[in-house]
């Protein structure tokens, strides 16, 4: 089973076309690993994605290098899951 | 033990044989109006199931909603199964739902993508494909809504097995598209097509795969927006509503897109809510809410299409 301890979901706001390319270059280097939970980019929307914990400060430092505003939405995946399984659990019971 | 539908905790998140089970107590238990209609088979070789509700009548116009297709968007499926009950239980008591089974069948596909459902419950949580090998590649399994025959392998559709957007080899390469799309062929009244996804509270018409406006535009918008004011009058959710391509993204190889193509005018797409800090991860204490809001949207454009034949 595919843990996800230390992930966490950022989302981004892309404010120029230079931002939106950035991420556009980033959705399709699959190499990546991140996640992106929403597809196609606009200044309109942000945009979440899941990082893995490993690729988390190289990602961060690219977006502040890029000027890419960011929040962190999710600040742990896997806490998130484990209450999931554990309510579901209990209501099997 | 007696299997009831009102022992069921619609208020949780359950994997595909609790899913399956309910199906089958909801079908005993409305025999006269509900049946399982099974589709055909996943690439795992799950069985593909439909819940039909019909009050009678041969090739009646009917209404198609499906949840489920990318496997991770758990609230869907879960919304789905609280709908099934819903319809289930209003029929003959709502003077809406009662008169809508009256002249049309409602088709409602609550796990529309089976192998990756199970998937997100013993492997990946994260899981949105189907699970089908790609040859040549480790990595498994296509978008099924950039799988459908409508600008297939355009923008918006990635060629990468290994991408969350992967379009797959060819339309309809994905057997669980296939199946759905060989059952609305072959029915032929089908005059509305939904498809569920979550998250980020939209309402979408065609057209994904291009940005140019459909004929119908000025209706669906009409007809969209009515349907997220009755959706929004219950807890306030804010919805946007618009094509696919102009309030999110140019996306190929959608479904909406190819049952407005085939004639199917009263095309759309939900994405539920999230409330904006949990994506795919929708705590269970937002099932109930989610489903019955999303309710209101659907039973006013299952309303307005019993209401306007074509």
């Amino acid at each position: 089973e595919e843990l996800f301890n230390g992930d966490q979901v950022l989302r981004v706001l892309p404010e120029s076309e230079d931002h939106i390319q950035a991420l556009k270059e980033l959705e399709e280097d699959v190499d990546s690993e991140l996640d992106f939970w929403n597809h196609g980019f606009s200044t309109e929307r942000p945009v979440d994605i899941r990082v893995p914990h490993d690729s988390l400060y190289a990602f961060k430092d690219f977006l502040m290098e890029n000027n890419i505003p960011f929040t962190v939405m999710i600040n742990n995946v896997q806490e998130l899951l484990d209450e999931e399984r554990a309510e579901m659990v209990n209501n099997e019971g | 033990l007696e299997r009831k539908t009102k022992s069921f905790n619609f208020a949780a998140y359950h994997n595909l044989e609790t899913i399956y089970a309910f199906m089958d107590t909801l079908v005993a238990s409305h025999p006269s109006l509900i049946s399982k209609v099974n589709i055909g088979s996943s690439y795992e070789n799950r069985p593909m199931y439909a819940l039909k509700f019909s009050t009678g009548g041969v090739s009646r116009p009917a209404i198609w909603v499906d949840a489920g297709i990318h496997a991770r968007e758990w609230v869907t499926q879960a919304s789905a199964v609280w709908i099934a009950n819903k319809i289930a239980s209003d029929y003959g008591v709502d003077p809406s739902v009662t008169s809508l089974l009256g002249q049309m069948d409602i088709y409602l596909m609550i796990v529309t993508n089976p192998d990756g459902y199970a998937f997100t419950h013993t492997s990946n949580r994260m899981w949105r494909k189907t699970r089908s090998v790609n040859a040549g590649s480790s990595c498994r399994g296509a978008d099924p809504n950039r799988n459908w025959d409508a600008g297939f392998g355009g923008p918006g559709a990635s060629k990468d097995p290994c991408s969350d957007s992967y379009h797959g080899p060819y339309a309809n390469s994905e057997v669980e598209v296939k199946n759905v799309v060989d059952l609305i062929k072959g029915h032929g009244n089908f005059k509305s097509f939904i498809s569920i996804h979550s998250y980020s509270q939209l309402l979408m018409y065609p057209y994904g795969y291009t940005c140019t406006d459909v004929p119908d535009k000025s209706e669906l918008h009409a007809v969209g927006t009515a349907a997220i004011k009755e959706l929004t009058s219950l807890y306030n959710t804010r919805y946007q509503v618009g094509s696919i391509c102009k309030i999110i993204y140019q996306a190929s190889g959608g479904s909406i897109d190819w049952t407005y193509n085939i004639g199917i005018k009263y095309s759309f797409a939900f994405e539920l809510r999230d409330t904006g800090f949990y994506g795919f991860l929708l705590p269970a204490n937002q099932i109930l809410p989610t489903a019955e809001e999303t309710w209101l949207g659907l039973k006013y454009i299952m309303g307005y299409v019993r209401d306007h034949p074509y």
